[in-house]
């Protein structure tokens, strides 16, 4: 008995669905195109050769609902709420991304309308602006320290441009004041021309 | 501190060091890891001047300084459980890659999977005291991830009870192995095995390559680096040549599959139990993909409330980049994704552990799965992942594009994943003939299990998607 497939675009369980709905029908499309190529090709090898596109986009829709499907599981285990909230948040952007991104594979299946698509772009947004408070303090829990990141620009202090100016001193080209390529090759040509 | 990220810090919704545990896997996970970066972080041994200033010799060189005294260190700290090594040594290298790593990543793992227990008695000792320093040699110059393609040769010689190995051709030389150049002394190689006139497929073997007292190229070794690549200067990726070198029966390395003193062979219960240790190097770079995406987040995100750039509205200051939706647009999926990749890469090692548990007790059912998740996990987070690097630094300006930002290191650390251990494409192939196999069994009425088992739902009709 079928299934009516309801995509509500604010339920992660729902897009998990449709990502799952989605890798069915590539890998399912993929095998079927490959049948087809085995009966016309004139060997298994070439067939496969010849649905290889088809091949790497079901690996590829497969492996994307296994990541939507574990990062949905793992906010179960966020006791958390107001952690829970904004990792919901992010799991709700990463799917919703994915389908607009991939909007005619979704259209295809007749797993979202068009409209529906509209309004993935538009709520999409709207996690946009609702998570750009966090932002910060999101990539501030990933802990990394600073000499582990190794970079003036993403210094937690945020003290860039005096950092950035100090580095470039450091440069080998800043050792003497004059470069010994002056005296060997520019001011030879100055005195020639 | 800034006033812009301080501002930033103030308003968040929830408190960063509940969410550090969580990815932690728990607080005393957390304490321990900021311990054991402490331990290099405050050592005046690691400081050093900045790698982007030397030259790649002069890299090398500071690295391999590095690799020695990070053992050595490893062993004054008691650091000896694989997380915590891992932790110490990614502090110590920070955003560049190690001329020791395959010793510990690939070397080892490959003796503790594939060895006997009298194989590992020996060689163990020898590979943890770092008299033998290995690495793992499978590419060849001519034949990449398809290894039943690869040309090397280990002849068995039952008068001596030797294998006579051989690069029977140019695009049969080793190619690409880290530390293979100047720095290991052994290598676990790849090579076609011939025993009794038959050609018995791909198995692994440890050939000493180098002195063990002089580091000198042993008689039939032709050894070197292979020159500058796109980034990864502190690593002497190798050639080797091999010209009738021979080693010891017992240097093949024989728990699935065996050579009797004869020369007669068991073959192992599965073929891709020849693989495993690319298996797990797969299933760890998911982990990686998360990491190196979630540092260039970190980068970039952190600039882009620190930078201010043009007027949003006339007459008002420049406002921080991030306020612009064009900003938001590129980087918060991409923060979404290092936390989706960050659960993705817990997964794949506990499935990893839990399946090769299965397998050391005898159980081969899942290793098909296993070998299929990883190829495509890998494929697809190191895509995704080196994308979402370079649009990070692309996110960040001009200022991107200098080494101090620290994103051209991540980026050309981080790149070579979609291609070594296996292809991308091909990767993806390989995860798609699993998925064409469990679509036709699935088809036939038979159970599949695991992450394709929503296969069993489409045979029974129960996935017929209606449109909304």
């Amino acid at each position: 008995s079928a299934r009516p497939t309801v995509v509500d675009i604010n339920d992660l369980s729902c897009l998990v669905e449709a990502y799952k709905q989605r890798a069915s029908r590539l890998v399912e499309l993929a095998a079927r195109s490959l049948q087809g190529e085995i009966q016309h090709s004139k060997s298994k090898e070439e067939a496969w050769n010849n649905t290889s596109i088809d091949l790497v986009r079901a690996s590829d829709a497969h492996c994307h609902y296994v990541v939507v499907k574990l990062f949905s599981a793992k906010l179960s285990e966020v006791g958390d709420t107001a952690v829970h909230s904004v990792l919901s948040s992010l799991a709700l952007l990463y799917a919703l991304h994915g389908i607009s991104q991939h909007s005619g594979d979704f259209l295809q299946a007749g797993l979202l309308s068009g409209p529906q698509i509209y309004q993935v772009s538009q709520r999409l947004k709207e996690l946009l602006s609702q998570l750009r408070p966090n932002a910060v303090a999101l990539v501030d829990a990933f802990d990394y320290r600073d000499e582990m990141l190794n970079s003036v620009l993403g210094r937690y202090d945020g003290n860039v441009y005096e950092n950035m100016f100090e580095w470039a001193r450091q440069s080998p080209l800043n050792r003497t004041q004059v470069h010994n390529s002056f005296h060997k090759y520019l001011k030879p040509l100055q005195s020639k021309l | 501190m800034n006033p812009d990220i301080c501002k930033e810090r103030d308003s968040a919704t929830f408190q960063t060091e509940v969410l550090t545990h969580i990815l932690d896997g728990g607080a005393d996970k957390t304490a321990r890891r900021r311990e054991i970066e402490l331990l290099v972080i405050n050592d005046p041994d690691f400081q050093h001047e900045d790698l982007n200033f030397l030259s790649r010799s002069d890299r090398y060189d500071a690295a391999v300084k590095k690799s020695a005294m990070m053992i050595m260190k490893m062993r004054q700290h008691g650091i000896s459980d694989p997380e915590e090594i891992m932790c110490y040594k990614s502090v110590a290298k920070g955003n560049t890659t190690e001329p020791l790593g395959l010793h510990y990543v690939m070397f080892l793992p490959t003796l503790l999977n594939q060895a006997t227990p009298e194989q590992q008695e020996k060689w163990l000792p020898l590979s943890l005291s770092f008299q033998v320093l290995g690495t793992y040699a499978q590419t060849e110059m001519g034949h990449g991830t398809h290894i039943r393609g690869l040309e090397t040769t280990a002849t068995y010689d039952p008068s001596t009870q030797e294998f006579v190995l051989n690069s029977p051709t140019v695009t049969s030389i080793k190619w690409w192995p880290g530390g293979l150049g100047k720095t290991s002394n052994h290598a676990i190689v790849l090579a076609q095995l011939y025993t009794q006139g038959q050609c018995r497929g791909l198995h692994p073997f440890i050939v000493p390559i180098r002195a063990m007292g002089t580091h000198e190229p042993l008689p039939g070794v032709v050894v070197g680096d292979i020159g500058p690549k796109f980034g990864f200067d502190e690593v002497d990726n190798g050639f080797l040549k091999l010209e009738n070198v021979r080693i010891p029966r017992m240097n093949m390395l024989m728990k699935y599959s065996k050579v009797a003193p004869d020369g007669s062979y068991v073959k192992p219960p599965s073929d891709k139990l020849t693989y495993g240790t690319m298996v797990f190097i797969r299933s760890m770079i998911v982990s990686e993909s998360a990491r190196a995406l979630s540092k260039a987040c970190t980068i970039a995100i952190r600039y882009s409330v620190v930078r201010h750039q043009s007027e949003l509205r006339q007459g008002e200051p420049e406002p921080q980049i991030l306020d612009y939706q064009t900003q938001q647009y590129k980087l918060l999926p991409l923060l979404a994704t290092a936390y989706a990749f960050h659960c993705v890469g817990q997964y794949m090692t506990q499935t990893y552990h839990r399946i090769t548990g299965d397998i050391s007790q005898g159980d081969f059912s899942q290793l098909p799965e296993l070998h299929a998740l990883s190829a495509g996990l890998k494929a697809f987070t190191t895509w995704i992942a080196t994308a979402g690097i370079e649009v990070c630094r692309m996110a960040c300006g001009g200022h991107g594009y200098s080494c101090c930002s620290g994103l051209p290191d991540i980026y050309v650390t981080f790149t070579p994943t979609c291609t070594y251990e296996g292809e991308n494409t091909v990767m993806m192939l390989q995860t798609a003939r699993y998925l064409v196999k469990c679509y036709t069994q699935a088809s036939e009425g038979l159970q599949v299990g695991g992450t394709v088992s929503y296969l069993n739902e489409m045979s029974q009709g129960r996935l017929q998607p209606q449109p909304v």
